[in-house]
């Protein structure tokens, strides 16, 4: 463990806290892609069927538990609880065109041609564009709450520290991991545009809109 | 890349 991914891990934790907080207090979901958040917890499911197998650390398994249980709860509170406040006409981006190639790439490109390695590459993958159609959303309705802002720059913020992670891990122990690399940069480059907006726009006290 | 090591990260 490093400094950079335990801030980035906190950064993770602490989006899905936002955001579940932001959905809780306002018994609201509205401007959240409840698509996304399903791709989210297909990511985490995914990754961590061996959880109960291989024991890492007591840290991890916890971590791993929060964001299993935060991810579907958050499903929980946007497709049944406040299901009414869901904004399904502009939450349309088709994610088979995200699961469809992803589940084929993670057959053809993947470190060892086994079910968990293969549903680990598959969760890589997957968690790089599972951010799509919640930007998707964002340009469609041109604008997004402040505190859904944040919620995008925390979790934006959570794998761009993970790449500096790999840069230390690389130099202090020999480690990378290139396929989680590529889509970990695949992943922050999406945010780009949104942290630049979010830097110039948010941070000075305006309301996040997307130029029309 | 040594893949199995990978895993000891979320």
């Amino acid at each position: 463990m490093n400094v950079f991914r335990l801030v980035g891990d906190l950064s993770h934790l602490l989006a899905i806290i936002i955001l579940l907080l932001k959905i809780w207090k306002t018994r609201s979901c509205a401007g959240v892609s409840g698509k996304s958040q399903i791709l989210f917890s297909l990511v985490f499911i995914t990754r961590y069927l061996d959880l109960f197998t291989n024991f890492i650390s007591v840290y991890n398994s916890v971590m791993k538990i929060i964001y299993l249980v935060t991810s579907l709860g958050t499903v929980y509170l946007m497709y049944f609880k406040f299901k009414a406040t869901y904004d399904s006409n502009h939450d349309t981006f088709r994610i088979e065109f995200l699961v469809v190639p992803v589940g084929g790439l993670s057959f053809l490109v993947n470190h060892d041609f086994t079910p968990l390695e293969i549903l680990w590459t598959f969760s890589i993958y997957l968690e790089s564009v599972a951010i799509l159609p919640q930007l998707f959303m964002i340009s469609k309705t041109g604008e997004a709450e402040t505190i859904t802002s944040h919620y995008l720059f925390a979790l934006g913020s959570y794998r761009a520290l993970y790449i500096v992670n790999w840069v230390y891990r690389y130099y202090t122990e020999g480690f990378f991991d290139l396929i989680a690399i590529v889509a970990g940069c695949v992943q922050t480059i999406l945010y780009c545009d949104f942290f630049y907006l979010y830097i110039t726009k948010v941070l000075k006290g305006k309301q996040l809109k997307l130029p029309a | 890349p040594a893949s199995g090591s990978g895993k000891d990260e979320l």
